[in-house]
């Protein structure tokens, strides 16, 4: 399984729809403090059903919401866009098999109503969970390091950190 | 399950063994199970023993030091069961010169089986993007992509 | 005595909605009681708008942004009561050139009055530095202290 | 108050005896991972009077005298001293007033055995935290950052950033 692009509108700090085209290797993401680096980081996470506000540095989930800037309005919705594609060792699962591509959404309204989609369709979260659990994308200990978290396996407890071989089973 | 368990674990630990002295140009790492008999409620500590050091509480080790351990431990993970896709957020950014180059250059082994997104200030770290992608907010509030050049030399 | 918490309080907050503006380069910062009738108990909430921005919650900040806030934050501290004597331990390590050169203006404005300890792995840091210790390993394991060149240019 | 030097031996990564002379200004503490380096900034902290190992990244405070290399033996006690000048404006307190310099020591055997002396007389260490009770060397919230730990008052409860105003009261 491989990214292909990756589609922001409305979410966190980008208003304007901006999309990320994925190669092979290693994209690397620059920029200065506070410009959207680790936003892009958490939408990631978002579009794959990660439903705790707080680990995306938020109170509520609307907090991701574009808020507005000194000179735009807040926006009344936010929404990613996920494009995969599959690959010959790693075909997409159950019912979507056949595909070559797919594409897994979720928006969020402002006043909270809140829809996931794949290809277009809606489908509940536990679709799109199941979807990518063995991806890597968003849900795994050992392949998602967010900032500030690289020695937290180091500072965990012994219990915590048997959950990474758990999930490396 | 019991089994299973056991198996990861020793292949993550032989990997670890291996990937820790790779990664910080020598010295010694392994895993351990706090409780051997009991495989479902054991956990899992960390020895770590830097280059020409003595074996110590890993508490005592630096804040680069406690990364490299911990990066190499990802690594182990990583060969055991690779994800397509890998996201790493200013795991560098504790990194001396020294141990920033060797990440990189297990970065670019890795990545030659999955996709690495890698946010980073680093310059030595950017150098080793097979995509750039730059972040900015010319308006302030609003992120755009833009296109980057490396400055050369 | 919450005479005094008050009157502390209202000097570091004057401090505060001026250290942060001037270090971020724009914006604002302020501080604000949790409970203005409880003057023995009441917390103290941080409220900051990055240049350009809306006021948001502050953990929404990003990982230099935070750092920021914090810096400003404890440069009004020190202009209240300043200490003879400051270490900083790599907190320059989440800046970006731009931050990082302004952090250094104020570290050096302030180095005039007190004495600072730096701990840094940062060239532009390194170059404000009035001494310079290096501190190697040699023989692995065992700590010296040798004199620093720093290459021109 | 100034600090004009602080002598380590036997301390963390320093078996042997290492002087740093400090100036004015700022002096800059550079170096590899794991040189050393933030090991200065505990000597400091531990000289003072630090009595909790956790945060000396210890488990026991025994943790801090040299416990060896691959190629050293480890040693049988740990010291630090610290020397400091007065100035006009910030004279030694109370029995101290007339001296214009002084030294502030602490040493820790392997037997659990601990000592602290200023200008090699012994005392108890609440006399060394009185006397540098407003020096802001190693107690001061807001005048030791240590690595890690510069965000923390952002992340911090209300009340708990109260402490930092009432330190400045
Ligand atoms: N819903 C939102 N609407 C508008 N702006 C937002 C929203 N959520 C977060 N932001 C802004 O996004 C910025 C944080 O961006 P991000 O964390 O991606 O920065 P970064 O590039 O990773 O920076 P650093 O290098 O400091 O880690 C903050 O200024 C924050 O106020
Ligand atoms: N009692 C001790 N005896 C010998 N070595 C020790 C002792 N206590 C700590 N060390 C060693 O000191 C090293 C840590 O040093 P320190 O934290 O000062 O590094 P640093 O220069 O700050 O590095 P970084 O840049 O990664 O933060 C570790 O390798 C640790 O094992
Ligand atoms: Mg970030
Ligand atoms: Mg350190």
């Amino acid at each position: 399984m491989r990214i292909t692009r990756l589609e922001l509108h409305g979410f966190k700090s980008f208003p304007d729809r901006t999309v990320f085209h994925f190669g092979d290797g290693i994209s690397c993401v620059v920029g200065p403090n506070g410009s959207g680096k680790s936003n892009v980081v958490d939408a990631l996470k978002w579009c794959v059903g990660e439903q705790s506000a707080r680990s995306l540095r938020g109170s509520e989930m609307t907090d991701v919401i574009f808020a507005g800037s000194t000179d735009r309005k807040p926006v009344g919705y936010a929404e990613v866009a996920l494009t995969l594609k599959a690959s010959s060792d790693t075909p997409f699962p159950g019912e979507y098999a056949q595909l070559h591509e797919l594409q897994v959404g979720r928006r969020l309204h402002r006043t909270g109503a809140s829809e996931y989609f794949v290809n277009q369709s809606r489908v509940r979260r536990r679709d799109v969970v199941e979807l990518l659990l063995d991806s890597g994308i968003g849900n795994n200990l050992y392949s998602f390091i967010e900032q500030g978290q690289v020695d937290k396996m180091i500072t965990a407890s012994p219990a915590e950190r048997r959950t990474l071989i758990d999930e490396a089973a | 399950c019991r089994e299973r368990f056991r198996e990861t674990f020793d292949l993550v630990n032989d990997h670890f063994r291996e990937t820790y002295p790779r990664l910080v140009g020598g010295g010694s790492a392994r895993l351990a199970l706090t409780d051997d008999e009991d495989l479902l409620e054991t956990g899992v500590d960390i020895f770590v023993q830097p280059p020409g050091k003595r074996l110590q509480n890993l508490q005592l080790l630096s804040g680069g030091e406690k990364a490299m351990t911990a990066i190499a431990l990802l690594i182990a993970l990583f060969r055991v069961k690779p994800s397509p896709f890998c996201v790493l957020d200013e795991v560098d950014a504790p990194l001396d010169e020294a141990n920033g180059a060797r990440f990189n250059d297990m970065l670019r082994e890795m990545s030659r089986r999955s996709q690495f997104l890698v946010v980073t200030h680093n310059r030595k770290t950017m150098e080793c993007a097979d995509t750039l992608y730059g972040v900015t907010m010319a308006r302030p509030g609003v992120s755009r992509l833009v296109s980057v050049q490396l400055p050369t030399g």
